[in-house]
């Protein structure tokens, strides 16, 4: 679950 | 996922691969800041802390873990490989890398974008990964000839970062709420620290001379 917060990038 | 992030992210495998590929093919480590790669190591280990809380997707795992196992085998190379290890000049790698680890860390302490260990620690990796290469350049000043892998990585690093710029400008205008300016400024800072690295590794690309940077 990709919420607000979360760091999608390396 | 846009272009800019997937080359960006591309290009810092690749400046790992050329690593690990000049260490542990010619079994030498001349010309690379063990600091550096420890420093490297350390971001990893301090930015993937999620690596098993928040799936996002395969992709992101798999480099992430690629991330992890290469900085830490190239650590264990030039620390414990009983060839490698004995082409590392310690006597010139003498950047007091440590000094950089404690500011980083007060700073992430102090400005965060939320107060949670996992997000300090994720600050952390950030501004320590902006200062990471400066041992290694240091150490390209100190010794001044760059052999060809060693000013490639310098340079497949520098161009991750720079691509990274362009990923965050172009998900700027097109991600509505996307605003990380931690993130911008770290990478920004980042990348204008390879600045004159880039300015005399084109100009001795251009001019066909081996690649020197000024004492």
């Amino acid at each position: 679950s990709v919420d607000g917060d979360v760091h999608d990038e390396l | 996922m846009n272009i800019f992030r997937l080359a960006g992210d591309m290009t810092h495998l690749a400046s790992v691969l050329v690593l690990l590929l000049k260490i542990h093919t010619i079994k030498s480590c001349a010309g690379i800041s063990l600091k550096t790669q420890e420093l490297y190591a350390l971001v990893f280990a301090t930015r993937y802390l999620d690596l098993f809380t928040d799936y996002i997707s395969l992709y992101n795992t798999l480099m992430k873990l690629i991330f992890l196992v290469s900085s830490f085998s190239i650590v264990w190379y030039i620390r414990h490989h009983k060839i490698v290890r004995r082409s590392y000049d310690k006597d010139q790698d003498t950047f007091r890398h440590y000094f950089l680890v404690l500011p980083c860390f007060l700073l992430a302490l102090v400005i965060n974008e939320k107060f949670t260990v996992k997000e300090i620690m994720w600050t952390f990796s950030l501004y320590l990964e902006a200062v990471a290469i400066l041992p290694q350049l240091v150490l390209l000043q100190r010794t001044r000839n760059i052999d060809n892998l060693t000013g490639q990585y310098v340079f497949l690093l520098g161009a991750y970062r720079s691509l990274y710029i362009l990923n965050w400008i172009y998900r700027y205008f097109t991600e509505p709420h996307y605003v990380h300016w931690i993130t911008w400024i770290s990478g920004l800072v980042q990348t204008l620290l390879y600045a004159d690295f880039f300015y005399y590794y084109f100009q001795s690309w251009k001019n066909n001379v081996k690649l020197e940077l000024p004492a």
